[in-house]
């Protein structure tokens, strides 16, 4: 019933004979509304709106293609340059250690989706080792070490460890040595207003000397996504990003906001809790579900 | 339209604005500004350039009705009086906490186990997330630290009914004061899980239900809260994570939404982080 609205719009736009004014219009405002109600940041959907109306007002219809054929290629266009047009991989070189550390909110999903990776990777024959930097949250190495347990994955961690920052750094020279390939270290949730957690992130980035930071933003997240994914960008350069949740009804705008704060590309998303449900990004069903 | 009904729009839509700004919700924004535009502004319009300042005074006042659900025949949700009436009648009070993944019920029942302490009485908790990894070790970590003991039965994979039924039926022969019943997150759209909360619900016959939400979340929330409501119905909603820069929209998101109370509110990690839900302060960030 979301996409109701804008189903009927884009109807509306296909039996209009001429560019009418009025019907554009219409469209633009439904469009809004799908945008809105996908959580994409407001300024953007005015931004993002303002423009398709211009353009669907004022371009010629390139030959052979009908107005709502154009429309729609227009409103994917706008919204895939912002998000990539083609679905980006994580690289890495074989035979060489590249470290990947995962940053974010309390509870976007950083713990899951650090063994949805290795577990992903490993599959591919990569060999890969997990870190739990996460020295705050009760009961975090338990859950990780259970999580790595069911897919066979090494792990680096302690109960009760007290000091990320020298763990870490433990960790990573142990797999290291034991020529791992991929090595992705969890950390503790923390959000913008932390300042001093945001310096501990920064600290431990540094001291493991971090190849790739991973902002995980939860599919949920609202207006706050633009502030908040900036906020990480500035303390640690994000690398790219992993939406999380996708398999609610949440249609991940805030992803977007995420996207344009950090510069960074969308690598995977999660679609579910369990330690298989990760698929790499693909553009056009993300925005076919962001417009519902 | 009329001049001043122009002029109304707009100032409407400009606070309409504001409000999604602050992460209210589409259709909960759109259900506010239709209503007050309904009821209230019609009268209160007469000088034409007072109406921006007119329609935002009517807007925050309805907010602050909403958030403080003025008008409806409820009566104040205090979880210190409905513990006490059951006791009276020689039964533990039984709160069970339901949410969608990730968004702070375990902390919350960590944080309010304290509460209750301080305020002492006897608490045990009910380790009915028996699906993910290291849910079990994370309560009885709290547990432990606040003090209170936790029920964990048969642990992973066993039934969570059950769960909470063993620590109703502990706390009941012990005289303890009250069970808070932490379940595992699940999205509302994955009708197993929804009916396993309603099978845990049934079995435990809780007194309050307790909605968590993510106060960072977007328009979500509405959806959250609706189909959480009519799974199980909610009682009572804990808003976490404000401590986050949140602007707080969600609150009026969920409470137009279910029209039920928010009780607290998390304010970051520790047990102490808890506060009464305050509207003004809502109204104020929001405004
Ligand atoms: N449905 C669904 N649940 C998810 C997904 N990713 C993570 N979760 C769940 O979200 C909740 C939070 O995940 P965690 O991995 O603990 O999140 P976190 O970011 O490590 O949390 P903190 O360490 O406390 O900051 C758990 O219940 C996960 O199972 C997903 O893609 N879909
Ligand atoms: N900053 C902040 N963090 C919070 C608050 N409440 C909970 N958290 C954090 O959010 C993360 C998730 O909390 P949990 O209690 O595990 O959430 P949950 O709903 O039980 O998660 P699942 O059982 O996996 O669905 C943890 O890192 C908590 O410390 C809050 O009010 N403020
Ligand atoms: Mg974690
Ligand atoms: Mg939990």
């Amino acid at each position: 019933k979301l996409s109701s609205g804008l189903k009927r719009a884009f109807e509306k736009l296909t039996r209009a004979s001429f560019v009418d004014e009025k019907v554009v219009k219409e469209f633009v405002l439904e469009l809004q509304r799908a945008l809105l109600q996908a959580d994409v940041n407001v300024e953007l959907v005015f931004e993002l709106s303002e423009r398709i109306e211009k353009r669907a007002l004022s371009e010629k219809l390139p030959p052979g293609v009908t107005r709502r054929q154009y429309i729609v290629k227009m409103v994917y266009d706008e919204l895939t340059e912002v998000l990539g047009k083609k679905s980006v991989p994580l690289e890495f070189s074989p035979g060489k250690s590249k470290i990947i550390m995962l940053v974010g909110i309390q509870g976007s999903g950083k713990t899951t989706t650090a063994a949805k990776l290795a577990r992903y990777f490993k599959k591919r024959g990569v060999k890969t080792g997990l870190v739990c930097a996460d020295t705050f949250r009760p009961g975090a190495f338990e859950q990780l070490n259970q999580l790595a347990d069911s897919a066979g994955i090494p792990i680096y961690g302690h109960l009760d460890a007290k000091k990320p920052v020298s763990l870490a750094r433990k960790g990573i020279a142990q797999f290291k040595q034991g020529g791992y390939e991929l090595i992705f270290v969890d950390t503790a949730g923390r959000h913008k207003e932390e300042k001093g957690l945001l310096r501990e992130m920064k600290n431990i980035a540094n001291a493991i000397k971090a190849d790739e930071i991973i902002l995980v933003i939860d599919g949920t997240l609202g207006q706050q996504a633009y502030a908040q994914a900036k906020a990480f960008h500035e303390a640690t350069e994000i690398g790219s990003i992993f939406v999380t949740k996708l398999d609610g009804s949440a249609r991940g705008g805030g992803a977007i906001s995420a996207v344009a704060a950090t510069g960074a590309p969308i690598k995977f998303v999660g679609t579910g809790e369990k330690i298989e449900d990760i698929e790499p990004f693909n553009p056009p069903r993300f925005v076919g579900r962001l417009l519902g | 339209k009329t001049l001043t009904e122009k002029r109304l729009d707009k100032a409407l839509k400009d606070l309409r604005l504001t409000l999604l700004q602050n992460d209210v919700a589409l259709i909960a924004a759109d259900k506010i500004c239709e209503n007050i535009k309904e009821e209230q502004l019609g009268e209160k319009v007469g000088r034409l350039e007072n109406i921006q300042k007119i329609v935002s005074e009517v807007l925050e006042d309805s907010v602050r009705n909403i958030l403080t659900l003025e008008g409806q025949q409820q009566e104040k949700m205090d979880l210190i009086e409905i513990i006490q009436e059951q006791n009276k009648n020689g039964a533990p009070a039984v709160f069970v906490f339901v949410g969608i993944n990730g968004t702070g019920k375990t902390t919350t029942i960590a944080k309010i186990a304290h509460f209750l302490k301080q305020k002492g009485f006897s608490v045990v908790m009910a380790a009915s997330d028996t699906f993910r990894a290291g849910s079990q070790e994370q309560l009885a970590k709290h547990a432990k630290r606040v003090g209170v003991k936790v029920i964990k039965g048969g642990g992973y994979g066993s039934d969570s009914a059950a769960i909470a039924y063993d620590a109703i039926a502990h706390a009941t022969a012990r005289s303890i004061n009250a069970v808070l019943v932490d379940t595992a997150g699940r999205m509302q759209t994955n009708k197993n899980l929804m009916d396993e909360m309603k099978k845990i619900v049934r079995v435990a016959n809780p007194d309050l239900i307790i909605f968590v939400g993510d106060a960072l979340a977007g328009n979500d929330a509405v959806s959250q809260s609706e189909e959480f409501n009519n799974a199980v119905g909610i009682d009572c909603s804990i808003l976490t994570k404000i401590d986050a820069d949140a602007r707080g929209g969600t609150a009026l998101s969920i409470v137009s939404t279910i029209q039920k109370p928010i009780l607290f509110v998390g304010t970051g990690q520790g047990y102490d982080d808890l506060e009464a839900f305050d509207a003004e302060w809502f109204v104020e960030r929001i405004f």
